[in-house]
C-alpha cells in the first residue's frame, strides 16, 4: 500500500530539509 | 501566520523549481545535492512524502501542503 508510509523517517527527513532550507534563507541579517 | 506560511512556502518552491516550471521534479530534487546537507536519499524521500499523489510532479499546492504539515504537524484539507 503506497499511503503507508514511514510517518517517523520520513518526518524527520522532511523536517532536515525545511530546516536547511530556512537557515539557507536567513543566511545573512 | 497563514500568510507567512505561504510566502515562505512559496519561497522554498522556488529555490527547488530553478526554471520556473511551476513544479519540481525528482530531478530538479536531486540538484539540490550540494546546496543542502542532505544526501540524494533523503532529499529522494522528501520528494516522495512531499508528492502525495505519486505522479512524479511536485506542485506549489502539494509543497505547501507538505510545508504546512511540518509546521503545525497538522494535514491540511
Amino acid at each position: 500500500d503506497p499511503n503507508m508510509k514511514a510517518g517517523a523517517t520520513s518526518e524527520g527527513v522532511l523536517a532536515n530539509f525545511f530546516n536547511s532550507l530556512l537557515s539557507k534563507k536567513t543566511g545573512s541579517p | 501566520g497563514q500568510y507567512t506560511m505561504l510566502g515562505k512556502a512559496h519561497e522554498f518552491f522556488r529555490i527547488c523549481d530553478i526554471e520556473d516550471k511551476g513544479y519540481i521534479t525528482r530531478h530538479d530534487m536531486q540538484r539540490l545535492h550540494g546546496e543542502l546537507p542532505l544526501s540524494l536519499d533523503e532529499l529522494t524521500k522528501v520528494f516522495d512524502t512531499l508528492d502525495a499523489d505519486g505522479n512524479g510532479y511536485l506542485t506549489l499546492e502539494e509543497f505547501t501542503s507538505g510545508f504546512s504539515h511540518f509546521l503545525f504537524g497538522d494535514k491540511s484539507q
